[in-house]
């Protein structure tokens, strides 16, 4: 059968960390300013 | 030629992909979108841009680890092609 492919680790890379907490930093001070 | 009959079709590919991983995270992709809708026209039917989606969205299928580290680009590109309100620049002489 088919071998289920699960990767769920999008906090374990330190570079997709900080992207991450960038991105929603910007968005809550868009949502802030409007 | 325009590329934006693609672009619009890469870009809703990678909204669609990105969707799927950021669920922790819903309002990532409304912002995304946002930022899509008020950059340049001009700018969303060219070359750049279709290269920039296709890279990111080859990227975000093979690395999904780092999907925000690709949002987060596309949405720079995006804001430093943000549809700017008409300045009164006198180009009379």
């Amino acid at each position: 059968g088919a071998v289920p492919m699960e990767e769920e680790e999008d906090d374990d890379d330190p570079e997709n960390r900080i992207a991450k907490k960038m991105l929603l930093e910007e968005i809550k001070a868009n949502l802030s300013s409007d | 030629g325009s590329f934006k009959t693609e672009n619009e079709r890469l870009f809703a590919e990678f909204l669609e992909c990105c969707s799927r991983l950021t669920e922790e995270h819903p309002e990532v992709i409304p912002f995304l979108a946002s930022r899509h809708q008020k950059a340049g026209a001009e700018f969303l039917a060219s070359a750049e841009f279709r290269n920039v989606l296709g890279r990111c969205l080859t990227r975000v299928q093979s690395k999904r680890s780092k999907v925000y580290v690709y949002i987060n680009e596309l949405c720079t590109v995006l804001k430093a092609h943000t549809q700017r309100r008409k300045l009164a620049l006198s180009s009379a002489p």
